[in-house]
């Protein structure tokens, strides 16, 4: 038996608008103290992984662990059915081949139930080592989906430098050059527009603009975004979602021939 | 030339 309320049910939602492109078919691991979700995409170039915490719901009841294989994309086209305002209940039988979503208004006078059909994923489960990183920049997440865009509009790959004088974003392509810098910036009014660069040493590495602009659907979850680098090893775009878990994607890095 | 590395090739064998 499986029952999880979540107030914030646009949250799900969102979760679901940030990876849907990116992974097409993913486990749900369901666990006494959340669920997660684990997936690569096609080209096993980028990696999402998604942990939401029980502490998160007003209700969660989760009875033995299990894992569901959802269609993101079936599951994104239910959740849409949910208004912004929706308290949105995900409930699982064991043995069952469905899903359930239910929708409740917050005034309770309308409440939906969509029924999902569940699929057998074949998934590989990657380990993901803690690593020391070079280099980690927490900025706001809204500036960083900004600079990807205007990035992508140039070039097809950015290369991200983290000196001491702060972190470079650039690009190349057949009409010119961008370079976007931004300094560490701590003097603001409010903490989530700070830029906070933690470098301990210098670090560049090149990555493909078009996963880093899909990564960015994730910016509705959270105001910033924290990006740790260190040569040799994936980047790591973290979003944070409050209180609750994190959406993280890994990127492989390009090399130079 | 960019060559693009893949996941793989990191977590493998975790």
């Amino acid at each position: 038996m499986l029952e999880l309320r979540l107030v914030q049910g646009s949250l799900l939602k969102k979760v679901l608008e940030s990876i849907k492109d990116l992974v097409n078919d993913a486990n749900f691991d369901f666990s006494s103290s959340g669920f997660s979700l684990q997936s690569m995409d096609s080209s096993h170039v980028a990696l999402v992984a998604l942990l939401l915490k029980s502490e998160g719901f007003e209700h969660y009841r989760c009875d033995r662990n299990t894992s569901m294989g959802m269609n993101l994309g079936n599951m994104s086209k239910m959740l849409k059915c949910a208004g912004n305002d929706d308290i949105i209940t995900i409930k699982g039988d064991d043995g069952s081949d469905t899903v359930t979503f239910m929708f409740e208004s917050p005034t309770q006078d309308k409440i939906a139930d969509f029924e999902m059909k569940l699929m057998d994923i074949d998934s590989e489960h990657l380990g993901i080592p803690e690593a020391e990183y070079h280099a980690i920049v927490k900025m706001p997440s809204a500036e960083f989906a900004r600079i990807c865009k205007d990035l992508a509009s140039i070039g097809d790959t950015v290369v991200i430098s983290v000196t001491k004088e702060g972190v470079k974003f650039s690009t190349r392509g057949d009409i010119g050059t961008a370079n976007i810098v931004l300094r560490q910036n701590t003097t603001v009014d409010k903490p989530e527009d700070a830029t906070v660069i933690e470098m301990n040493e210098p670090v560049s590495m090149t990555f493909a603009l078009r996963y880093m602009n899909s990564f960015t659907k994730a910016t509705p979850l959270s105001n910033t975004v924290t990006i740790s680098m260190s040569p040799d090893l994936p980047v790591v775009v973290e979003y944070k979602i409050a209180e609750m878990g994190y959406v993280r994607f890994y990127l492989a890095p390009k090399m130079e021939e | 030339l960019e060559r693009q590395l893949i996941l793989l090739s990191y977590f493998q064998g975790c």
